[in-house]
């Protein structure tokens, strides 16, 4: 074949065709080809059309995509010589979610009121310190109990009678959330402020 | 450090956001 012949000589890698991309449809399928800078060659039989995308290994690492633009069958002449020369196109844009990056402006209006002037002014400790009393004082004003830290968690989001009720599921689930909960406003009460 | 900071106050923010959908003044 083609590769057999031509690919001693120049060296062949094994490439994934990926045809429709991004799509319901998008089918992957490992082949060997013969890779070039413009232009890659494949045996006369791969399925392989315009628009597929090919991942080749990056020799820095990874896979660089290719958009296959130009599809040449050539099936004339000895069959040693029949080979699919496929012209490469601009790679497509890489797909790449976007970032949501944690900011203070995105942290609850509670949060925000307790720490903002702490934070600005660079006083970090001070402010996550107010930031949990916020909560703290949120949970005394909301379950009505005269109690503090760790025991007033304890209290209002005990699994079995809570108080105030976090969970979100039924059944088991409800219950697992609601033990989670309390062990979260529990450590919140002990570890950090 | 700001950023751990900046971490911290998310937690407590999450927190906040649980009891949120208790709250009916949230």
């Amino acid at each position: 074949s083609f590769l057999r012949t031509m690919g001693r000589s120049h060296g062949t890698k094994q490439v994934v065709i990926i045809s429709k991309p991004g799509t319901e449809d998008e089918e992957r399928r490992t082949v060997e080809a013969m890779i070039q800078s413009e232009s890659g060659f494949f045996e006369v039989t791969t399925p392989i059309y315009e628009g597929d995308h090919v991942e080749i290994p990056d020799p820095r690492g990874g896979t660089d995509v290719r958009v296959a633009s130009e599809v040449k069958v050539n099936d004339f002449g000895s069959s040693t010589l029949h080979h699919t020369q496929v012209k490469w196109g601009k790679a497509p844009a890489r797909r790449v979610a976007p970032v949501r990056r944690l900011t203070f402006e995105n942290l609850h209006p509670d949060v925000q009121k307790a720490a903002g002037d702490l934070f600005a002014d660079g006083h970090m400790g001070s402010a996550v310190s107010e930031a949990f009393k916020s909560l703290e004082v949120r949970v005394r004003r909301l379950s009505r109990l005269d109690q503090s830290g760790s025991t007033l968690m304890s209290t209002a989001f005990n699994a079995k009678s809570p108080v105030i009720d976090v969970a979100t599921e039924d059944g088991r689930s409800g219950q697992d959330e609601r033990e989670g909960f309390m062990a979260l406003f529990r450590g919140a009460m002990i570890g950090i402020r | 450090d700001p950023q751990q900071a900046l971490e911290y106050l998310a937690f407590a923010s999450l927190l906040h956001r649980r009891i949120d959908l208790t709250d009916p003044s949230a």
